[in-house]
């Protein structure tokens, strides 16, 4: 474990409770794409199969419980809370995720680092990861209103990857044999995927104006 | 044997 790597974690950890934070307090899922929360949520699933039969660390355990076990709950509370469920901006997430995960599968069907069940769903997973955000940028183009909580939530969930990165470099240096070419492509799209949001987020937080990504 | 690759990362 380095500092980058657990900063990327905490940042995405903050993330998800900003998340959870603005559907508890405001009980409205208004600009969040349900889209983006599901494929979260089978990225969770399919990377985290090692989770009951390899024990990492307890830090890993509980973390993956974490984040499999919120981003179902988001997904719940934005299908079937009866008041949230309400709030979702169901005409203006209209981005056809299926194709994400089409897309996903076939890479991670050509591009594994070896071909086991395992292997072949943590590649999918990757490669997923890296394009679940499209649904959600989409989301906030359409939607003009970005609230902040909204806004904060994307920012770190942007961060988290990018400290990630700065991990890959870490530990491609201080250790011999780590490469892992798969999720430093998929993690330098993902990240720059982000790079336009980050802009406009900047801009709006240097001119202290409500963030707006054009359309 | 191949060593597996032992995911270590979130």
């Amino acid at each position: 474990m380095n500092v980058f790597r657990f900063a990327g974690d905490m940042t995405h950890l903050f993330s998800v409770l900003v998340l959870l934070l603005k559907i508890y307090a405001t009980k409205s899922c208004s600009g969040i794409s349900l889209k983006t929360q599901e494929l979260y949520a089978l990225v969770f699933l399919t990377r985290y199969l090692d989770l009951l039969t390899d024990f990492i660390s307890l830090y890993n355990t509980v973390m993956k419980l974490v984040f499999i076990s919120s981003s179902l709950a988001i997904v719940w509370c934005m299908r079937a809370h009866p008041v949230v469920r309400r709030t979702y901006d169901k005409d203006q997430d209209t981005f056809r995720h299926y194709t994400l995960v089409a897309g996903s599968l076939v890479l991670a069907l050509l591009f594994h680092d070896r071909f086991t069940i395992r292997e072949v769903c943590w590649a999918f997973s990757i490669y997923l990861e890296a394009v679940a955000i499209l649904p959600q940028l989409v989301l906030l183009q359409r939607s003009r209103n970005v609230d902040n909580l909204t806004g904060q939530y994307v920012f770190f969930l942007g961060a988290y990857r990018a400290f990630y990165i700065l991990n890959w470099i870490y530990r491609y240096f201080t250790e011999q044999h780590f490469s892992r070419w798969i999720p430093w492509i998929a993690g330098l799209v993902q990240t720059g995927l982000y790079a336009d949001f980050f802009y406009y987020y900047y801009l709006s937080w240097k001119n202290n104006v409500k963030l707006q990504l054009p359309a | 044997e191949v060593e597996e690759t032992a995911h270590d990362e979130l």
